[in-house]
């Protein structure tokens, strides 16, 4: 607010953060209580960034005794009977983008003189484990001292923790000690709960220190090589993150779009970025590096091996780039492609190595093919399921969707690099994540008469330091599920693994409900599936596409998440135009477009729980000011 | 500096610039009876253009309440409050909220610091950043009075003397030098003006680019609009 009064009148007692995660799946629920303490009504104001990964379930306020709670629709039903609100366009929206990981949730609502409110947002979201490790992201800002400030976090893990790590952005050495973390076999817990005085930015300030992240980071014990396998209420999920492999050889072609639209930074960086890549580039690695702009430029006309002089030589060539001209992309990529195919015709490449294509592009094709829609197909039809191809886009203007077709399409994944000084550590970050495969073609299989639903259980490839989750139904015996094989492709040939689980072992498994939410494996299952439909959704023929829509939606409202195929209406106890809004589930598609001065503005005041004043009245200003 | 001058029984607006040499300090409120002033102090530009007229803009500010006992001294750098005897210092990368008996403050990082005294009046100075390798500009500061109408009808000053009643009359629109700007005859404290129809910035929401407010601009640093002449309100110190 840039009233300070408004500050005093409106006092946040209470802001908990409560977390439980049971197994990678994270619910998460903040409780925020609010006084108006002024003797007129105010606007109260309640922000929370979550993860962009996750999907709000439920939404209440509580104001003078009466609950009013969002209600999960169809988004296309949602829009339609609450036309009123749409028709306000992006203000009617309770959700909008935030930054690169997260987005934000805000509500207004007019609190009478002397009432109070109570603010409750739970979302649930499936932790990734990337490079080894899961992160739980909690980010508080709240606007002011609060009287109860708590962060409180469980986490459940069967297979065991092997180790769990919490640190704040903004804690200083004074609230270090203030983390509260204990850690046995299976469980976790962590607490930060400063007083009033500790969160004091200055001696007689009433502004907050705590500002930033709360991350927690941590691993399990992988002591079965098949996996992990979970059975509850009729639901199962299996884990796959084998450790000790030898890693694949790999072999990789940079597509690296040198057009005019890199010119300055973004070509920088990339330079940058690809200068440290190929420092890390295994020697037992073969690559090559093909530029675009107009036309198409090999470093060298077949893919090579990572020896130290081809390494260095490669430097040189990523140095001399330069931007110019038009974009390219479907003769780079399919001359990429052209390259790989030559090479396995050669039989020049390692026997049981993996290849794949990286593709950094700021922009839209202006030259050669320029249809979205042929270059995608071009691709898929030239990759024929071979390689997976991975796009990273650089840049908030960038047609993320193109991208991403084509990176689904092709069993790759698409990424946003956000233009900012630490893009070339984000473009180097996502190769670290690929370095090392261990494995390629991994297929899980179940007994086919015991399990139903199942989510994707073919993979092309494994990482190190990823993990590959499966869940499904349970239909026959329960034991029989945990009768499940891998079968892969590693570096020393074909892998086979087997469940040796035994199965007294499970009975302990859950014996401790305080812990866990007990439908976790029938939630975790819903998520996982409605994330997967979505994704076929981009890559999929109409039929497909109409198919998983119609399953994801079902999904979604069966199990009250805010996916992007719903919409939460939320009723505001106001008798006025706007008081019905919609929360929205962005995809990154959507979510494009730098934030502008004053969104910047409002995400760097904008607290956790926010609370603010807005005067409806706007009086004259008098003032002075430069030209 | 430019004078932004709303009349809202009017829903017009009047607007000068007032030009003089880097380092005058201006009176700009004096209110006798709440004890409120403010004074502020010009600065120019790093060097000076030689294609280019002088342009000033304020670089401090110094706000005095006498019956709080209140000091605020605000420059491009810092920001210091004397209350009695207890002396604070901020810069504008802190973030601070602050509420005394009859007082509250708030810095928002970078960007602006409010201050309020009691259910008075509510001061707005806003922090233009230049880039510092600028070869002429430099960092400068925006002045803003919201809910005016709360200090006294005593009020003076070169900005407190238009914080009530102001009546004027717009005749005989012409084609002005600029085609886009058209010129006019303005009735106000019974003399008879030619101004322009141009528009400055209101920096308080958008601090980069601002927001345009049409205005009738009075030439010759605000004569025959504001009581004598500018140089009138030139004072010594800044408190």
């Amino acid at each position: 607010s840039s009233d300070p009064q408004a500050v005093f009148d409106i006092e946040i007692y209470s802001l908990k953060v409560d977390c439980k995660v049971t197994s990678r799946f994270a619910r998460s629920v903040i409780t925020s209580r609010v006084v108006n303490r002024a003797n007129v009504s105010r606007e109260v104001f309640f922000d929370v960034d979550l993860p962009k990964t996750a999907f709000i379930t439920n939404f209440s306020m509580v104001i003078d005794g009466l609950t009013y709670v969002g209600v999960v629709k169809e988004k296309a039903a949602a829009k339609k009977q609450y036309q009123q609100a749409v028709s306000q366009g992006q203000t009617a929206g309770l959700v909008k983008a935030s930054g690169r990981k997260m987005e934000k949730f805000t509500v207004s609502v007019n609190i009478a003189a002397t009432k109070k409110v109570t603010f409750e947002l739970t979302y649930e979201e499936l932790l990734k484990r990337n490079q080894g490790q899961y992160e739980l992201l909690i980010r508080v800002k709240p606007k002011q001292i609060v009287q109860h400030f708590e962060i409180n976090v469980d986490i459940y893990e069967p297979q065991g923790i092997r180790f769990l790590d919490a640190h704040g952005t903004f804690v200083t050495n004074d609230l270090t000690q203030l983390i509260e973390k204990t850690v046995t076999e299976t469980k976790g817990h962590v607490s930060f709960s400063p007083t009033v005085d500790q969160q004091r930015s200055c001696p007689l300030c009433q502004t907050s220190t705590i500002d930033g992240d709360f991350v927690i980071n941590y691993d399990v014990n992988w002591d079965t090589p098949a996996g992990d396998i979970q059975i509850l209420n009729g639901y199962f999920v299996h884990y796959f993150a084998p450790t000790n492999l030898k890693r694949l050889p790999k072999n990789v072609v940079f597509v690296i779009d040198q057009s005019t639209s890199m010119m300055g930074t973004r070509i920088k960086q990339t330079k940058e970025a690809m200068l440290a890549i190929l420092a890390d580039i295994h020697p037992d690695d073969h690559f090559s590096i093909i530029s675009f702009d107009s036309t198409v430029t090999k470093w060298k006309p077949s893919i090579i091996e990572a020896t130290a002089e081809n390494i260095e030589a490669a430097k040189q060539y990523v140095n001399s780039l330069y931007a110019r001209g038009w974009t390219n992309i479907n003769d780079a990529l399919l001359e990429a492609i052209s390259m790989l195919d030559e090479a396995m015709k050669q039989h020049t490449l390692t026997e049981h190595s993996i290849s794949l294509i990286i593709l950094l592009s700021d922009g839209d094709p202006t030259k050669g093919e320029t249809n979205r829609a042929q270059i995608q197909s071009n691709v898929k039809n030239g990759i024929g399921g071979k390689y997976p191809l991975y796009c990273l886009g650089f840049g908030y203007d960038l047609d993320y969707s193109f991208i991403e077709k084509m990176a689904l399409e092709n069993h790759g994944v698409a990424r946003r690099i956000y233009e900012d000084s630490d893009s070339a550590l984000q473009m180097q970050g996502f190769y670290d994540e690929v370095a090392s495969p261990l494995l390629s073609q991994i297929e899980l299989k179940y007994p086919e008469n015991g399990v139903a639903d199942l989510t994707e259980r073919s993979f092309q490839q494994y990482y190190n330091g990823s993990e590959i989750v499966v869940a499904g139904r349970v239909t026959g015996n329960e034991l029989d599920a945990y009768n499940m094989e891998v079968i892969a492709k590693g570096a020393e040939g074909d892998l086979f693994l087997k469940n040796q689980r035994k199965e007294q072992d499970q009975e302990k498994t859950f014996e401790d409900p305080q812990y866990i939410f007990g439908e976790y494996t029938e939630r975790l299952w819903a998520y996982l599936t409605i994330q997967q439909l979505l994704s076929k959704r981009v890559s999929g023929t109409p039929e497909e596409k109409a198919n998983n829509t119609a399953r994801a939606l079902e999904l979604s409202l069966k199990y009250n998440f805010v996916t992007p195929l719903t919409s939460m209406v939320v009723t505001k106890p106001e008798d006025t135009l706007d008081s019905t809004m919609l929360a929205d589930k962005l995809t990154e598609a959507e979510s494009r477009g730098p934030p502008q001065d004053g969104q910047a503005h409002r995400v760097s005041s904008s607290p956790q729980s926010n609370y603010h004043y807005a005067s409806r009245y706007i009086p004259p200003v008098t003032s002075v000011d430069g030209d | 500096p430019h004078f932004i001058i709303p009349v809202p029984k009017q829903n017009d607006t009047i607007c000068f610039n007032v030009d003089e040499r880097p380092g005058v300090i201006f009176n700009l409120v004096r209110d006798p009876l709440t004890g409120i002033t403010v004074n502020g102090q010009t600065i120019g530009d790093k060097k000076i253009d030689p294609n280019k007229k002088l342009n000033t803009y304020f670089g401090r500010f110094g706000i005095v309440n006498e019956k709080l006992g209140l000091k605020l001294e605000v420059t491009t750098r810092s920001i210091e409050i004397t209350s009695g005897k207890e002396k604070m210092a901020f810069t504008w990368s802190d973030t601070v909220s602050m509420k005394q008996r009859s007082f509250a403050l708030q810095i928002n990082k970078e960007r602006n610091l409010v201050v309020m005294m009691g259910d008075s009046v509510q001061f707005v100075i806003v922090l233009h950043r230049v880039w510092k390798d600028h070869p002429f500009h430099q960092d400068y500061l925006g002045f803003y009075t919201i809910d005016s109408h709360r200090l006294s009808s005593k009020t003076h000053g070169l900005l407190g003397q238009f914080y009530h009643d102001l009546s004027f009359e717009v005749g005989e629109i012409h084609q002005g030098t600029d085609p886009e700007k058209p010129d006019a005859m303005m009735m106000i404290k019974g003399q008879e003006l030619t101004v322009t129809r141009g528009w400055q910035r209101d920096y308080r929401e958008d601090i980069k680019h601002g927001v345009q407010v049409p205005c009738w601009f009075v030439h010759h640093n605000g004569t025959g609009l504001i009581d004598g002449v500018h140089s009138d309100y030139i004072v010594s110190g800044i408190f």
